[in-house]
């Protein structure tokens, strides 16, 4: 009997958390700095009895009170411009939003991509990154970025730490429209004019990108039931 | 009327007892990141009408003690929170994210009647 309420109150903590079921990860993900940061400074506020507005995150400067990291569930792709010299990776990028609830507002999707650790003294090429949106969901092997949308295109000089775009807007329109959610296409080639010489080494270099590159879409939410104007009203 | 004098000793009376809330000890450690745990606390004891005015009361529950010292069919006042403080959690879900989310009022700072 006591083994039954306990699962009932189990499952009454799990809800209350906002979860459907209890999870059961078979290992954990790695937490990222900022929000290691985050949790650690509000600890220090609360052990110090500190009041804090729990509906803004004075760290990323925008309000919410609860912060999601996503992992990158897309794949490689191998496609015949692989093969051409300037083109290093190619990689197909999506990020499951359903675990967002509908009355969740968003306030900040920020894109990080870990391009894996650098050495010093062997510094690699300058690297261009275009990220794109995906057209069509990925089918028959096949996919589409959309012709002409290419949104961000950026200059990186090696070695670079991680480099981080908003999407801000994106996100809030798959989240509205979860059916336009195919993804994002990420392309990076090797900048300037490169010596035929170096070929090899260029491809050892970006297939050490290939196993280094960590992409996960950083989300913050505000929940109108905890941050709303009668929650500040009462606060 | 004469009020009678308090019946608890100063132990029983109304305060902040503390309680450590271990989620190892509940299973959910696998899947909670941080904390390990956290102090909730709780608050238990008695309210007696004599000392309502110090035990960190409420209007009401100086009411209602005085009401109970007249017909003890009315229950004691009851022994509180009155200051609570949020903790943030840390944990990760089914699909593999990681969440940090921030809850009000978790901790018992301050009992009162």
């Amino acid at each position: 009997a006591w083994g039954q309420t306990f699962q009932f109150q189990d499952s009454v903590f799990i809800q209350f958390l906002g979860l459907d079921k209890v999870p059961s990860p078979q290992k954990f993900q790695p937490v990222p700095y900022i929000m290691r940061k985050i949790f650690q400074d509000r600890e220090a506020a609360a052990a110090a009895g500190d009041s804090q507005d729990s509906c803004y995150v004075k760290d990323l400067g925008v309000r919410g009170n609860v912060l999601r990291l996503l992992p990158d569930q897309g794949v490689f792709l191998y496609s015949k411009q692989l093969s051409q010299a300037s083109c290093c990776l190619e990689k197909l990028l999506y990020f499951n939003l359903s675990t967002t609830k509908d009355k969740e507002q968003l306030t900040m999707a920020q894109l990080g991509l870990d391009l894996g650790p650098s050495t010093y003294y062997n510094p690699g090429p300058d690297l261009e990154l275009a990220l794109s949106l995906v057209q069509e969901p990925p089918g028959w092997g096949r996919f589409f970025p959309k012709p002409g949308k290419v949104f961000v295109l950026q200059t990186v000089p090696w070695p670079q730490g991680i480099l981080h775009f908003n999407l801000l807007h994106m996100a809030k329109d798959w989240n509205d429209n979860p059916q336009k959610n195919s993804g994002l296409f990420l392309e990076i080639q090797v900048k300037g004019d490169r010596d035929p010489g170096v070929d090899s080494q260029l491809k050892d270099t970006c297939a050490r990108l290939r196993r280094s590159l960590r992409a996960s879409l950083l989300v913050v939410t505000l929940s109108p039931e905890q941050c709303g104007p009668s929650s500040r009203k009462r606060r | 009327a004469a009020i009678p004098a308090p019946q608890a000793p100063c132990k029983n009376l109304c305060h902040r007892h503390q309680l450590f809330i271990s989620f190892q000890d509940l299973g959910w450690h696998k899947w909670i990141i941080a904390p390990r745990g956290f102090m909730a606390n709780y608050c238990h004891g008695e309210c007696p009408f004599s000392l309502t005015t110090s035990l960190n009361s409420s209007n009401y529950a100086f009411m209602q003690a005085l009401m109970q010292a007249v017909d003890p069919e009315i229950p004691q006042a009851v022994c509180i929170p009155i200051k609570l403080s949020p903790i943030s959690m840390l944990y990760q879900d089914n699909n593999d994210n990681v969440i940090l989310r921030h809850y009000e009022d978790m901790v018992v700072d301050e009992c009162g009647c």
